[in-house]
């Protein structure tokens, strides 16, 4: 019987950055990637969803030690662009479950946020591609949160 | 000489739903995916950022055949929720970039949002994975959007 989850990675290297309340306008999205660029930044997620006004913020994740660099690189974008702030999270982890064919499964997300939901853990952020649902927690929660996938998806067998 | 992105994508079948200022507390996301789970919807992507408050914005995307259906759900879990609503778009398109290796060359975001900046096209969703870089757009504005990623990645030849 083939499972439409095959497995779940924890990622406790990952620091969160996000540049808040840029105009929300053609170009700027350009502007913020081109500095991380030019400063060779790898970028793990972006993140970016809508708002209700006409600021928006702009999420991502990169490798813990290029945090201090990136919060540096972000203030000086936010300045140049009339940005409202900058915010950041060192101590965030991000869980994956892989697997091939997960997106024609419609409850697959449903059940991954409801191991994690069930074990009391919040969902700071989600991205999803089709071989992966990733979600954003606390570090502290990232072992309990492990626990709760593989019970719920039957992973340890 | 290999390529770093190797195609891009044009979905045009694609329908935005937003659920707005949900509680950002454990178990929310689960309820919001079971009961499209339960409806059977098929969901591509969902974003979910952080705020800077105690509720969040849960966006997704889902075929537009299905939109209907999907507002429906959401204006039902809205109020089991006390959300402040659900909004919604069938005018978008999903512009994917494809590529192995994507993720380890920090300038291909920057290159793609380039592009659609420079033709004067808004980013309205970001949402990324190693081997794809997806923006959700203007309906409208997908034709050109195609047009400026494949000339600035040089996808032509
Ligand atoms: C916010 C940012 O993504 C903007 N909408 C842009 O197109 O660059
Ligand atoms: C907003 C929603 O994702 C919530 N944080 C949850 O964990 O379910």
């Amino acid at each position: 019987k083939k499972r439409v989850v095959s497995g779940v990675a924890c990622d406790l290297n990952t620091a969160k950055a996000v540049i808040l309340g840029v105009p929300d306008e053609p170009g700027v999205a350009q502007q913020v990637f081109l500095s991380l660029a030019q400063a060779n930044i790898n970028i793990d997620m972006i993140i970016q969803s809508m708002m209700r006004r006409d600021r928006n913020d702009i999420a991502f994740t990169v490798a813990e030690a290029d945090l201090p660099q990136v919060i540096e690189i972000m203030e000086r974008v936010a300045a140049k662009l009339g940005a409202e702030g900058v915010a950041h999270d060192a101590k965030v982890a991000k869980i994956s479950i892989v697997g091939a064919g997960m997106i024609s499964h419609p409850g697959t997300a449903a059940t991954m946020f409801g191991a994690l939901g069930d074990a009391g853990i919040n969902i700071e952020m989600i991205s999803t591609s089709e071989i992966k649902i990733s979600c954003l927690i606390q570090e502290a929660d990232a072992k309990r949160a492990l626990e709760a996938i593989h019970e719920r998806f039957h992973l340890d067998a």
